[in-house]
């Protein structure tokens, strides 16, 4: 059983890098193997991670660009992290050429889904952590995924964008993966002192029903600390509100998911 | 006596339509004429300044893409809003497909600056929100401003950014549009009470010394709030601090730049 989660959102900030390494980590403390992927040019989870930006290192270590170009397999690109069980891909801000690289290769959309293929069997859970754009970037990782965990924060440009990434999520299910589905949304930041935020919750639960997950992440400053000394929350502050959320959200994603 | 600035970023969620909106609002609040110019597919200028989605009116409105594809003039897509003295080119999320439609043709990076030309003596200021990539959209805003403002959160992942944004600059200034530089820095959620805000806040100061601004902006909930009654913030709460603090922004660039 593996199943392969996109982290998306094309509104920019809202948390996804943060779920992702954050989610990922959560997992794989409870024993769970699991594969993170950066499919972002910004590489975050990347340097959230502690495999911080070095030119020189960057040139020698293959990344998610070289499997979408298909110089390297995943096997070749797949490092450890400081956590047990917790695998990465990383990313490399070269792939900001990608949108412009791959627009005229044949099955560009595929590109992603083709090289985890052989890897798929030794995770149960592969996340992939996007860029804030419904681009070839994301287009490769949505066809790649068998659900999407979108993070919301619950705030007024985040109902703008839910039309587009719905009617993005009904386009790749149609045409390139059928059994595209909603894993599950996110509130990120959510601070349920405000009306604003009351009012926005009231509004993802009509629209997303059973879908919306039960946890919900709170604004916690060591969520913002933990990437500058290079490790998960569920490392750096253990006791903190926002690790307590993302080992809360894994024990609910488990049990979704049928485990434990 | 007119300038072009880009509201730029590829980090997610910094506060660039936030920043475009009020900082526009603002300076038009003092008699200056400003135009806003939507370049992000999301369309959130759009839509935070009460020009509702609406697929019928989207049809027959003029929009920055029919600027790009050459299809309308500037002073075709230019409407008026709610704000006396501020005027909007609204977005469209039809632009999403303008990374791969302008891939191939001739001038795809100087098609905004080209549009813009008839209109700019008509404008002390205009500004132009960005999404958060470094594509085609972003690049076209790129040649066509004469500096840039980058509103920065005080946040780890900020700091990743800052060296891609700096050499994308370069780059531009390079090939395209050599007067190009930073109008300023700007941090944006700012909160002084942590030790990560005053860490990241010192080394920004150390990499951009006088281009940050010296105003920042606070977090303050009806900053997130107005978008969703479609007004800036001063005009939804002018005695607020998120108010306050766009229009100390808005007299530090008129200082700037040799206005009052
Ligand atoms: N629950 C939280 N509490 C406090 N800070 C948070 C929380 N979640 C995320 N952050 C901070 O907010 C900022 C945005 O989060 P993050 O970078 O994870 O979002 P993203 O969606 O991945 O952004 P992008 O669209 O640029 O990829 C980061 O500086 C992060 O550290
Ligand atoms: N100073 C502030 N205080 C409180 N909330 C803010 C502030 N600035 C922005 N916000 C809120 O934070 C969120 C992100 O801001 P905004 O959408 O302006 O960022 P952006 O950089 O334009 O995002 P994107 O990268 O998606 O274009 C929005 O919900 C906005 O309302
Ligand atoms: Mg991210
Ligand atoms: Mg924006």
């Amino acid at each position: 059983k593996s199943k392969v989660i996109a982290v998306v959102n094309q509104k920019g900030g809202v948390g996804k890098t943060t779920t992702a390494i954050n989610l990922s980590a959560a997992l794989a403390l409870e024993g769970i193997q699991t594969l993170l992927i950066d499919i972002d040019p910004q590489a975050n989870s990347t340097g959230g991670l502690g495999f911080r930006r070095d030119p020189e290192l960057e040139a020698s270590r293959p990344t998610v660009y070289d499997l979408m170009l298909g110089e390297k397999s995943a096997v070749e690109a797949i490092i450890q992290t400081e956590v047990a069980y917790l695998s990465l891909i990383p990313g490399t801000r070269n792939m900001i050429g990608a949108n412009i690289e791959l627009v005229g290769v044949e099955g560009r959309e595929t590109r992603l889904r083709e090289a985890l293929a052989p890897i798929r069997a030794d995770y149960p859970f592969i996340l992939l952590d996007c860029p804030p754009a419904l681009d070839l970037l994301t287009l490769n990782a949505l066809v790649a995924a068998d659900t999407l965990l979108v993070p919301m924060q619950a705030e007024y440009f985040a109902l703008e964008g839910i039309s587009e990434l719905i009617s993005t999520l009904e386009r790749v299910a149609g045409s390139f993966n059928p059994g595209l589905s909603v894993e599950g949304v996110l509130l990120t930041m959510f601070d349920d002192r405000t009306n604003l935020s009351q009012a926005v919750r009231d509004n993802l639960k009509g629209y997303f029903e059973d879908k919306l997950f039960k946890t919900t992440i709170p604004r916690n400053i060591r969520l913002a600390e933990a990437p500058s000394h290079g490790k998960p929350v569920l490392l750096y502050d253990p006791k903190s509100r926002g690790a307590e959320a993302y080992r809360d959200l894994a024990l609910e994603l488990m049990a979704r998911n049928g485990y434990k």
